[in-house]
Parts: C-alpha cells; sequence; structure tokens
C-alpha cells in the first residue's frame, strides 16, 4: 500500500469521525445533509458486500465494516435520534436525479455484467455525486460551521488522494481502472469551489460563507 | 475478472 492510499483511508475515516462526533457531541445534526448521508449509506453497503466472498487482508475488512458501520449510525442519528434537529427544509435535493442516472450507467457501463459487479459499479458512480445535496445545502443556507467545512475537507482530499495513489500505481504497478479514475475525478473535481473557500476562509479562522 | 488486481482499494 503506498503512501497516498493510506492518507486517502485515514482522511476518509476522519472524516466520518469528524462528522459522528460533532452530531454525538452537539445532540444536532443542524446544517448536515441527511439525503448525503443516507446515499453514502447506500455506497458503503453496496460496495462492500464482497465482504462475503471475498477476504483480501484484516485492514480491508475492518475499514468496511467500519464504513458500512459509521455510515448507518450516522443516517439514525440523522432521522431517529436527533430528528427534531435535522434540518429538512434546507436538504432539498431531489436524490432521484443522481440514484437514477447511477443505476443506468451501472448497468450500462461495466466491467462485468455480474450482480455484485454492477453494484460496485453503482457504488463508484453514486459515491462521485453523493455530496451534492450536502453542498446544495451549504449554497442555499449560505454558510456552514467550522466543523462541517472540515467534514467536507476530510471527505473531499481522500478522493484527491486516491487520484495520486492510481497515478503511482499505474507507473509502478501498472494497474488501473478507468471507471474508478474516471468517477474519481468527477468527484475531487466537485469539491473544487469548496476546497477554495475553504483554504482562503476557514484555514484563516473565518466562517464558511458564500458571498450574497 | 478485470479489476481483481483493484479488489484491495476501498
Amino acid at each position: 500500500m503506498n503512501i497516498f492510499r493510506i492518507i486517502g483511508d485515514l482522511s476518509h475515516l476522519l472524516a466520518i469521525i469528524i462528522l459522528l462526533r460533532k452530531i454525538w457531541k452537539t445532540r444536532s445534526c443542524a446544517g448536515i445533509s441527511g439525503k448525503s448521508q443516507i446515499l453514502f449509506a447506500l455506497v458503503y453497503t453496496t460496495r462492500y458486500l464482497d465482504l462475503v466472498t471475498t477476504y483480501v487482508s484484516l485492514y480491508n475488512t475492518v475499514m468496511k465494516i467500519i464504513f458500512i458501520a459509521v455510515s448507518i449510525a450516522t443516517c439514525y442519528l440523522i432521522y431517529m435520534k436527533f430528528k427534531a434537529t435535522y434540518d429538512h427544509n434546507h436538504d432539498t435535493f431531489r436524490i432521484e436525479f443522481l440514484l437514477a442516472p447511477a443505476v443506468i450507467l451501472a448497468l450500462l457501463i461495466n466491467h462485468d455484467f455480474t450482480f455484485l459487479e454492477i453494484l460496485w459499479t453503482f457504488s463508484i458512480y453514486l459515491e462521485s455525486v453523493a455530496i451534492l445535496p450536502q453542498l446544495f445545502m451549504v449554497s442555499k443556507t449560505g454558510e456552514a460551521e467550522s466543523i462541517t467545512s472540515h467534514y467536507l475537507f476530510a471527505l473531499g482530499s481522500y478522493r484527491a488522494l486516491y487520484i495520486l495513489n492510481w497515478i503511482y500505481r499505474y507507473h509502478n504497478e501498472e494497474i488501473y481502472d478507468l471507471i474508478a479514475i474516471v468517477a474519481g475525478i468527477v468527484q475531487t473535481a466537485l469539491y473544487c469551489d469548496f476546497f477554495y473557500l475553504y483554504i482562503t476562509k476557514v484555514l484563516r479562522g473565518k466562517k464558511l460563507q458564500l458571498p450574497a | 475478472s478485470f479489476r481483481d488486481t483493484t479488489k484491495d482499494e476501498l
């Protein structure tokens, strides 16, 4: 495993822990898009079904279980335990506009027309756009809490680091997966605007506020 | 399959 991959995974892990901790500590999910969290839970459960068919390594198994468990726990906190604090009036992105294309594209463009492979492909396509409801919510309210910004930065960095990992693997192992690469580039590109605001504002101690 | 080699990724 190369350095980009391990830092990418840790960044991903950090992101989901930041979010879970924020909700738990403040007893509130204000500013968090439940819809993005449902999409992420769907991404991890459909991608990691191979847990029951393929053993890769202890690291791989543990991380997969953590991602599935934490994403479901986050949805539980938003939609059940702290439901009263969920800002559903601002979480109005229509997720069927993301789900339907991801399903259709997975059926059309995949490596192998088998059940697990299509679910894996679906999860890759869906992950690339799953943050849109959250970014839409931030743009609608015009601001984000610092902790939400840190969450978004860690989550966005993870796929950017994976791109470096893929470049590294292409050079050193001559391995590449075009579906993951294209989706990963789309995913990272969606964060670019946010990355700019994060670096120019949040890192200088200001709140992330969009220009009116 | 084609992506057997990258299955270790998350």
